[in-house]
């Protein structure tokens, strides 16, 4: 409950701040601005306990959300009025507020960095506290903007260049109290801040200091803010994957999703290692149908990196790029993402090829009966499909062999896929090729063994339906609006150049008239 | 799920790494120009 | 051969969270600072009108070539931008000198007639930004100490 004496305490404070923070001295020494506050704080006893310091920064956030919200309602009734202006009359109060937080955060308890700390994660929480009841409560009439700025604008003034490097100490408690905030208020746990919350995440400044180390980030270890930035792409791809997955594109996904891909591609542009060490746990989250979304992560290659141009290789010279025998950098703990009732036996049976029943029940250890939808686990699939790779390169290089068609073949490893493309109805085949496909990336050896493990496939393979559906697999990522995955080219275009596939002869590649189109319009592009 | 992703604004061949600089947010059709990109100017230089 | 996945209620009670959020989209002013005397909103203008700045707008050679009162304009109607930045290491390279006491642009009209250590004095041309024009100025003393 909220007493009268307090709410009225708050009206009183922030009047006086307001007018204060925009005044001259206001802007020309706020320290000094800042301590008068903080008197008249004291002699309304608004910061005598740590409940009453809570309950006056509550009733704050209250209290400059409703002024935000009664103005933006003027707008709807006096029409006339241009938003921008509208919007200013919000930004005065919305703005100050931040200010005071700031200059406290920033200037209290010098030296003793813990206290703004704990200052800044309180106020944090007042704020996720309050807009979480605002969205439960309001529901339609839940506006964010107001907690939009606030949190944007305290963002930038708090990891904004430091020049008396007051929170350097700090900085990288301070980034990741604010990666903690944004990750509480994901779009999954509230919809209605979903677009706020992405041009939070999107915004310039914040993509700067948790990637570029800019602003206080200078010197933070980027290994652990790029993780947080992960984190809260990953939460927002999970949040659009049930509407992508059905294609169910309504405008507000539409344009939630269209704005993901702009920040995506400035991430793939400026940050691609970041796409490149974290891909495998993005793509899980990817739905196996967002063909040009899953493109786009697997595109990104590192930056000193030169790509050897696909279309002017033979498979001969990519076998001999040297970054093709180079295990890609990765954070993943390979051991933990299979499930020991099947990792236990499976590696058993990659040493030793026992026990003979291993095979045989392996697609029903992949299936799960409750995910609705899909009757396998496609993240244990991936997981199954990379851990098996990784093992058979580990193999490759204990044997001295180079990878290649003829090193993989009639080894344990392979056995696992050429059993599961045999064993596997359509779907389990379709998530399984696409666990595959999914390592064709940039020039390493995920790329080199997991190109000739389709390349094997398709030759060694009895059944036409096998080579159809990797046919289809790697069609249909390169029918998709670029950017395509360096690796998913070279793959193709040996598919189709060298005669050993005998591409051309099987019937589903002129199964009518379009398909052979397209088909001598994809090959006439990549030869 | 296919657009084409050189028509959402963004200037993709710029060889420096500083597309986020410029970003106008998921929304922007187009970067944030140079006179809209605050930056921290010298003090004398806020003549108003 | 996925086929679809069922939506749940909770999926629909996000959807239609979602739409209402759309509705009261964000507006690109809600995240960016706030500024009285040329605000960044965008007014729609004729379509014939330049609608994005030339790709080579944004360096130091594209304000080298634009004219001193052009530089003067952003200098004093773009503060706290880079536009500014950049307008002011272009007239320094044409060999213009801010002072800091008279917030004003100064350029030797001639060698000045005496350099001490701390100052210089001579006839300069500077630029009156009340007058929006250049103005010459005779046996003007330029303390170093409001050099920028």
């Amino acid at each position: 409950y909220d007493d009268q004496e307090m709410t009225a305490k708050v009206e009183v404070i922030m009047r006086e701040w307001i007018s204060l923070c925009y005044s001259p001295t206001g802007q020309r020494s706020p320290q000094e601005s800042l301590a008068q506050m903080i008197q008249l704080m004291h002699e309304h006893g608004v910061l005598a306990t740590d409940d009453k310091i809570t309950q006056f920064f509550r009733l704050c956030v209250e209290n400059c959300v409703d002024i935000s919200v009664r103005v933006m309602k003027s707008e709807q009734i006096a029409n006339g009025l241009p938003t921008n202006l509208i919007r200013h009359r919000c930004y005065y109060t919305l703005d100050a507020f931040v200010k005071l937080m700031a200059l406290m955060i920033r200037h209290s308890d010098n030296g003793q960095s813990q206290n703004k700390i704990n200052l800044l994660k309180k106020l944090l929480n007042i704020i996720v506290g309050v807009l979480h009841m605002d969205h439960e409560v309001r529901k339609t009439d839940f506006n964010a903007m107001p907690y939009h700025r606030i949190l944007i604008s305290l963002f930038n003034e708090i990891t904004g260049p430091d020049p008396l490097k007051l929170l350097e100490p700090i900085a990288w408690s301070i980034l990741e109290a604010f990666g903690q905030t944004f990750f509480a208020l994901q779009p999954r746990r509230m919809p209605g801040f979903a677009f706020a919350w992405l041009d939070i995440v999107g915004h310039r400044n914040v993509i700067g200091r948790l990637l570029a180390n800019t602003g206080i980030a200078e010197t933070v270890d980027s290994v652990k803010t790029a993780a947080t930035y992960t984190q809260l792409i990953i939460s927002h791809l999970k949040f659009l994957a049930p509407f992508l997955r059905n294609i169910q594109l309504p405008k507000s996904i539409a344009i939630l999703y269209k704005g993901t891909l702009r920040v995506l591609l400035v991430i793939l542009h400026d940050f691609p290692e970041l796409l490149c060490e974290f891909h495998y746990v993005i793509c899980d989250t990817i739905p196996p149908n967002c063909v040009q979304l899953r493109n786009l992560i697997l595109s990104a290659f590192p930056h000193e990196m030169r790509l050897p141009d696909p279309f002017a290789l033979n498979f001969k010279q990519v076998d001999t790029i040297p970054e093709m025998a180079v295990e890609p950098k990765s954070n993943l703990n390979m051991a933990t993402i299979i499930p020991d009732n099947i990792r236990v036996p499976l590696d058993e049976y990659l040493a030793n090829r026992t026990p003979v029943d291993f095979l045989p029940r392996l697609p029903t250890l992949l299936q799960t009966p409750n995910q609705s939808g899909t009757k396998y686990n496609t993240t244990v699939m991936n997981a199954l499909v990379l851990y098996v790779g990784i093992r058979a390169i580990e193999n490759l290089h204990l044997r001295r062999q180079r990878i290649s068609t003829l090193s993989i073949a009639h080894t344990s490893f392979m056995d696992i896929f050429q059993n599961l493309a045999i064993q596997l109805d359509t779907e389990g085949r379709y998530l399984l090729f696409n666990g595959i496909a999914n390592q064709l990336r940039y020039p390493n050896a995920h790329t080199h063994y997991f190109s000739c493990v389709f390349l094997y496939l398709f030759k060694n393979s009895t059944n036409d339906t096998i080579q159809e559906q990797i046919t289809r697999i790697l069609f249909e990522r390169l029918v998709a609006l670029r950017p395509h995955p360096w690796g998913l080219l070279i793959t193709f275009i040996e598919l189709i150049k060298n005669p050993t596939y005998n591409f051309w002869r099987y019937e589903f590649t002129s199964c009518a008239p379009e398909i052979q189109r397209l088909f001598q319009n994809v090959a006439n592009t990549c030869v | 799920l296919g657009y084409d992703l050189t028509t959402l604004g963004l200037s993709l061949n710029t060889q420096d790494r500083k597309l986020h600089r410029s970003f106008g947010g998921p929304w922007a059709d187009s970067p944030i120009r140079a006179h809209e990109l605050d930056v921290k100017v010298p003090d004398e230089y806020l003549t108003h | 051969p996925l086929g679809r996945t069922s939506m749940t209620k909770e999926f629909d009670l996000q959807l239609a969270a979602l739409e209402l959020a759309c509705d009261k989209a964000t507006f690109p002013l809600d995240s960016e600072k706030p500024r009285n005397y040329l605000t960044k909103m965008s007014f729609p203008v004729p379509s014939w009108y330049g609608q994005t700045a030339p790709s080579t707008a944004d360096s130091l050679e594209y304000y080298l070539r634009l004219a001193p009162d052009t530089l003067f304009f952003i200098f004093y109607y773009m503060e706290g931008t880079r536009a500014q930045l950049l307008a002011a290491k272009a007239l320094k390279k044409l060999s213009w000198r801010f002072h800091t006491k008279y917030l004003t642009w100064f350029q030797r009209h001639e060698e000045p007639k005496q350099i001490t250590d701390d100052y210089e004095q001579g006839t300069y041309v500077y630029f009156d930004f009340e007058k929006w024009s250049q103005r010459k100025k005779e046996s003007f003393t330029f303390e170093y100490k409001f050099l920028e």
